[in-house]
């Protein structure tokens, strides 16, 4: 089981990473179709707080099993993907200087990104899935606790 | 060229009431609170609302951009997380949004859990916590269920190991801690580390499993449930009485 776990740890760790920078990828589009809402329906380019908490508190959500591990940390973004490199750049830092057709064209990129790491994010899921089957599948034949490993 | 961000930092660094530098920085950093709410959120009951986390997750990064010492080493986002999640948190705790009545009766389990321990030299079953409380079995599961969901928010941590606010090292970030690969690095957090160690080693065979299999193995409730042969709600009580047994045993 040993070195079960350690490819079930490597796929965690991936999968968080992933994760972390998908999430931010949900705020950025949250945050760049609201500028094109407020600037098309009038509402002017004021960034309030209160706007910035009614953009970021949309989209779905719904929790899937209770699971431990969920990190609270800001994952090392390798930029391996493309995907990842758009987190680094600061375009939200820009929001005020942007024009319509820029913030249109950074619409489509980043959720192009999201799209890709979604994908990515699905496949992993279900890798780990397959892994702790199979380690569960051990635990159900007898396995004993890693009391020593803990 | 648009500015580089550590251009504006360096801006609003110089000058802290540079308003177009702040609120370029709070929009940059604003999908932090996404990330952090929906973390933070999956380890709370669905009642609590994700709008709600975000509107004080924000408070959370407003005073991190307003606090953050370039100087230092670390990544702004690594500053900025703990401070998100702790004024999520914090403003929870504050709306009193666990119920009195709620927390009362947690603390009169444990209470009960404490005596029973002490008297039966080891750990209370379901059935001699009901007794010892003069209640039904079934009103010691919803005294469960609820501390489940009181578990980040209302629940004293009482393992404290330093002496000032920063040292305390919380039961349930130790626990997290087992699957870590790297253990703790302060020494109190590794004495900690051993001392739960201990407890977990001297819990009943189903809630020692329930741990060890939660906590290092990173299942969920449902999969131990079907490796146990039990329903997820079923782990879940196992679970809050197991972490109810080694708080108070961490106590000691
Ligand atoms: N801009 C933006 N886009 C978002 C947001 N959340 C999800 N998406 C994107 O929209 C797709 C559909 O999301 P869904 O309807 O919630 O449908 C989801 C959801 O039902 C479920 N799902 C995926 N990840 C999670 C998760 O971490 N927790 C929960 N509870 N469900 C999840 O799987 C379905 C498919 O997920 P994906 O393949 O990742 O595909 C997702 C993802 O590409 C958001 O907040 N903002
Ligand atoms: N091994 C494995 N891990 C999984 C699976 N689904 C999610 N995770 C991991 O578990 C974390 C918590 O998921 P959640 O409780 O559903 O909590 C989620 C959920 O409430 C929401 N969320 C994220 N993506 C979606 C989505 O596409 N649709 C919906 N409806 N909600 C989402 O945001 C929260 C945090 O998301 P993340 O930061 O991505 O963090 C996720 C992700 O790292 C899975 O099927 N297998």
């Amino acid at each position: 089981p040993g070195e079960l776990r350690s490819r079930l740890r490597d796929a965690r760790e991936e999968e968080d990473a992933i994760s972390y920078v998908r999430r931010n990828l949900h705020g950025r589009i949250s945050l760049l179709s609201d500028e094109l809402l407020a600037r098309r329906g009038g509402r002017g380019t004021s960034r309030s707080v209160d706007a910035l908490v009614g953009a970021l508190g949309d989209g779905p959500s719904g929790c899937r099993g209770a699971r431990q591990g969920v990190a609270l940390r800001a994952s090392e973004v390798a930029g391996r993907r493309g995907a990842e490199r758009v987190l680094s750049e600061a375009h939200l830092a820009h929001l005020p200087d942007l024009g319509d057709d820029d913030i249109e064209h950074l619409l489509e990129r980043v959720e192009s990104s999201e799209h890709e790491l979604s994908e990515l994010r699905r496949r992993l899921h279900a890798v780990i899935d397959s892994l702790e089957d199979e380690l569960a599948g051990r635990y159900k034949n007898g396995l004993e606790l890693p009391l020593e490993r803990l | 060229m648009p500015e580089e961000l550590a251009d504006i930092w360096e801006r609003f660094f110089k000058n802290p009431r540079d308003q177009d530098a702040r609120e370029r920085l709070i929009l940059n950093y604003a999908p932090l609170v996404k990330f952090v709410a929906g973390r933070v959120r999956a380890a709370l009951p669905p009642s609590v609302d994700q709008a709600d986390l975000v509107s004080y997750g924000m408070l959370g990064l407003i005073e991190a951009i307003e606090r953050f010492d370039r100087k230092r080493e670390v990544k702004f986002e690594t500053f900025a997380i703990p401070r998100i999640r702790g004024s999520m948190l914090d403003e929870l705790r504050a709306l009193d949004w666990v119920p009195r009545s709620v927390r009362a009766k947690g603390r009169e389990l444990a209470q009960a859990m404490t005596k029973l321990q002490s008297t039966l030299r080891r750990d209370p079953t379901e059935e001699e916590l009901a007794a010892e409380l003069n209640v039904a079995l079934d009103e010691i599961r919803d005294r469960l269920d609820a501390s489940a969901a009181m578990s980040i928010v209302a629940l004293e941590d009482i393992t404290t190991v330093g002496s000032e606010e920063g040292d305390r090292v919380s039961l349930l970030d130790t626990l997290a801690d087992l699957g870590a690969e790297q253990p703790g690095e302060a020494i109190e957090a590794e004495e900690t580390r051993r001392a739960l160690i201990e407890s977990i080693e001297s819990l009943v065979d189903r809630e020692r499993k329930v741990i060890v299999l939660y906590y290092f193995e990173g299942f969920t409730l449902a999969r131990i449930g079907d490796i146990l042969g039990v329903t997820e709600s079923r782990v879940s009580q196992i679970h809050s009485k197991a972490v109810l047994a080694l708080r108070v045993r961490m106590a000691e």
